[in-house]
């Protein structure tokens, strides 16, 4: 261990990484051009990182919970602790759910719930972290035309495509308690 | 999703991810700069995506 990462393992505002780093990749590649790249790009990204990868493809509604399931009771198997664990779901979905290859829907809070601090204990106080490639709905942003004082006072000519933001950037959610519980 | 190149969220999240280290959320703030400033064409038309970050971390998590 370097004496950088020594000094930021031992670091109360950083969670601790010096053991176990496990990711699982449940991904739907059934009509989904271009999920074998998301896949590869992923891999090489979790060899780097020293993350355990694991990949599972083509699941059902019921697979991706019985997937994550088995990924978490393994975890609860191991001698050795977990520092962390990253879940990355791709799939077709809608706001808030996913579509397994059997056309069912799942929602994607049962899947997170599944590694909460109460289900389970081997990820207790450690970081989940969940990547979720899926659309969300089917609007289309074409975005809004960046003003030249908001672009650092660049005069754009009238032959140049202004440049343009997404329409939902530089908004920072704060809520007083996370969904479905009381605020205090 | 390009069929070739993969998603534009995966392809960004994982290059930040790889070349950069640093607390996750900074990260992700930079995959987002970089998904917010590219302009995407659909169908012949200009469109704009980014990602969205909801965090309950209760410390730093970094990534090396």
């Amino acid at each position: 261990m370097s004496s950088e990462e020594s000094e930021q393992s031992t670091d109360l505002d950083a969670y601790d990484m010096s053991h176990a780093l496990l990711a699982l990749t449940l991904c739907n590649t059934k009509d989904r051009a271009g999920s074998e790249t998301d896949i590869k790009a992923l891999e090489q990204m979790y060899k780097a990182l020293g993350f355990q990868s694991t990949v599972k493809r083509n699941l059902t509604a019921k697979g991706f919970q019985e997937e994550l399931e088995k990924f978490r009771d393994d975890m609860e198997k191991m001698e050795d602790p977990v520092s962390c664990c990253f879940v990355v779901l791709m799939a077709h979905g809608e706001e808030g759910i996913l579509l397994g290859v059997d056309g069912k829907t799942i929602m994607l809070e049962e899947l997170f719930s599944m590694l909460t601090n109460k289900n389970s204990l081997a990820l207790r106080g450690k970081p989940k972290v969940f990547i979720v490639q899926a659309c969300r709905g089917e609007q289309k942003d074409p975005g809004e035309v960046v003003r030249p004082a908001e672009s650092g006072g660049n005069v754009f000519l009238s032959s140049e495509q202004p440049p343009k933001l997404p329409t939902y950037t530089d908004i920072l959610h704060v809520f007083a308690t996370v969904e479905g519980y009381i605020a205090y | 999703r390009h069929e070739e190149d993969g998603s534009f969220f995966i392809q960004t999240l994982v290059d930040v991810f790889t070349n950069n280290k640093g607390h996750i959320l900074d990260l992700l703030t930079e995959v987002t700069q970089r998904m917010a400033a590219a302009d995407l064409i659909e169908g012949g038309k200009p469109r704009k995506v980014n990602p969205e970050v909801q965090s309950t971390l209760r410390k730093l998590l970094y990534l090396r």
